[in-house]
């Protein structure tokens, strides 16, 4: 099934150029196969460019770009395969405020179908929340939560603004 | 289909049987450092089969079990129970409900259920296998570990890609 | 000079379960030769116990937590042998908001003999500094310092409540 | 000892020629994601003498010269100057102001110069040994590593402890 494979690879590189241009605003990004003759042993390489920027290779990037584009891969990676859920644990630590809100849009975009349960510290990213799950010790040593529910089903958040 | 209880008792720092109710859409896990959050994920992929104590920041296996704290004693047994809704039909079992239990006992002796019934581990790998869920794929990425994915090793993403295809 | 290096090894142990126990409120921490004949070469073991938790390994520490066992070596390292300055980026990523005070504060006490430059995006952190560095990207790709003075030298600091 | 001024002139994003004033004290250093803050610490160490790439995130030594954008074209050299305050007679050399120098041009030719003279990384190295500064050492913490102090390696923290020592 190696052109199984191929199809699928192709298309998480389109779906990766898609997404990356989405998140940075702009740009290029690719994923290649170094040994397209043998795909399920070759090496990965993935360029980048950044809108503005030269083509380079992903090690100049800086820590925010790489979550970024790491997270573009990952979301091309489920619209080529969509799984019904995805556990994220503080994806958004090294991204800036205008990147965790395109970030938290991208998240939007793919929750109708995706199950999504975040774990963070950023304040803006819980706001995409229906329920929040509060993690405590107050026990030392002993986890407990409490779960506070945010909104009401995305259908009547719809409605609401009519309804004034 | 989704998720939609995770019930934790005697694993890792939740000593106390605990739990979520699980909603579709998006939910949010917060709180301060060390409180437990990345020890529901650690959870969720044992409870799918995940045997990489790397993985769950264990040396042994038994180290997913409450080892103590300063007012309690270390318990004997590590409990996960996930309960799913398959009204979509997409595990390939005849239920609308499918509910997993994983436990491991400090003889390292370990139970799997299916639906209260007991089954082997392989039982439940096999049920996920293709449906891009399961402890071993791209839906469940790890604290500090986005950058993996952009690996030039192919064993670093092997499994996506492998899993997509 | 195995010596030597025995006795600094010793004054880290010494001040690293110090500077622990500041930053984490309690609890207990050591660093381990582990083969003492051989210490160039050996290995390091590093065992830390929580306030209220158990000892255990590090590795099944959150990631906050590791964090701030680091940040507690290094700055252990740096009492026993001082370094006129340290170049901090982005240490504070993990670090929750009460975290991130304990860290501040331990910066502050080191700040009168070390001059340290912080890369964060962390609000807090930035409130230590007496200059702020801001980079930007106004030309796409081409980086530019503006720099603003945050504070008198910290002994008027000190005064200038008196002053009202 | 301290640092008084950092210049950098081709340096990665540094395009243009840039001066920060340096304070005693503490100075933080913001701004959003790759706009260059991360390239300010690298430029630090380089000047101190680093040579290994993966340290400065690139895989040749030319990465480190601005390679142009949408509306520049690549530049030829990277040069960064570090002006240091020797008052206190830390560094054995009979200047209260020192000044270190690096270049590099794109034919792989390196210039160093200590107090405008030019000089042998080695003689900049030298005059840093056994400071606790330099490229090499605990002072200069990169982005994303904090935990590699935690490592049970001793090459990882090698040069930590032999450095303190
Ligand atoms: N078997 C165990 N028994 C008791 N406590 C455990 C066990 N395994 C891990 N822990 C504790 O769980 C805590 C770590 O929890 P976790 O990694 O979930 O934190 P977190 O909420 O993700 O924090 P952070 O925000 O820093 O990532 C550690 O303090 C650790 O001591
Ligand atoms: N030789 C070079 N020429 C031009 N630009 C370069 C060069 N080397 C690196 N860059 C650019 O510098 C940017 C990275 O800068 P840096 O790592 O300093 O960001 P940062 O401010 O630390 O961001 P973050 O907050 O995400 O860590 C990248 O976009 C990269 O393209
Ligand atoms: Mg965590
Ligand atoms: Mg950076």
């Amino acid at each position: 099934t190696q052109s199984m494979f191929m199809e699928a690879f192709e298309q998480i590189r389109s779906h990766f150029f898609e997404i990356f241009r989405h998140l940075f605003g702009g740009g290029r990004a690719n994923v290649l196969l170094l040994d397209p003759s043998n795909p399920l042993e070759s090496e990965i390489e993935i360029s980048v460019h950044p809108p503005g920027k030269k083509q380079q290779s992903i090690s100049l990037l800086s820590g925010g770009e790489r979550a970024l584009t790491a997270i573009a891969l990952l979301f091309a990676i489920f619209k080529t395969k969509p799984s019904p859920f995805c556990v994220l644990d503080e994806v958004d630590a090294a991204l800036d405020d205008s990147n965790i809100l395109r970030f938290t849009r991208l998240v939007q975009m793919f929750s109708d179908n995706v199950q999504f349960i975040i774990i963070t510290h950023n304040k803006r990213t819980m706001e995409l929340a229906n329920v929040l799950y509060g993690v405590t010790m107050e026990e030392r040593g002993v986890s407990q939560i409490v779960s506070v529910k945010l909104k009401k089903s995305p259908a009547f958040e719809f409605l609401e603004p009519s309804v004034t | 289909m989704y998720f939609k209880q995770l019930e934790l008792f005697g694993f890792k720092s939740f000593a106390q049987k605990t739990s979520l109710e699980l909603e579709k859409g998006i939910s949010a896990v917060v709180g301060p450092n060390g409180c437990g959050k990345s020890n529901i994920a650690d959870a969720i992929r044992w409870v799918l089969g995940e045997q990489k104590m790397r993985v769950l920041r264990g040396q042994n296996m038994e180290d997913v079990i409450f080892n103590g704290s300063d007012d309690r004693h270390p318990l004997g047994m590590a409990e996960v129970t996930l309960a799913l809704d398959n009204s979509s039909g997409r595990l390939p079992l005849d239920y609308s409900e499918i509910s997993i239990t994983r436990r491991l006992f400090r003889s390292g002796e370990s139970e799997y259920y299916l639906n209260k019934l007991p089954c082997r581990r392989k039982d439940i790998v096999e049920l996920f296998m293709g449906t891009g869920i399961g402890a071993d794929c791209y839906s469940l990425i790890e604290q500090g570990r986005i950058d993996l994915l952009l690996s030039p090793k192919p064993e670093e993403r092997r499994y996506i890609f492998e899993d997509a295809a």
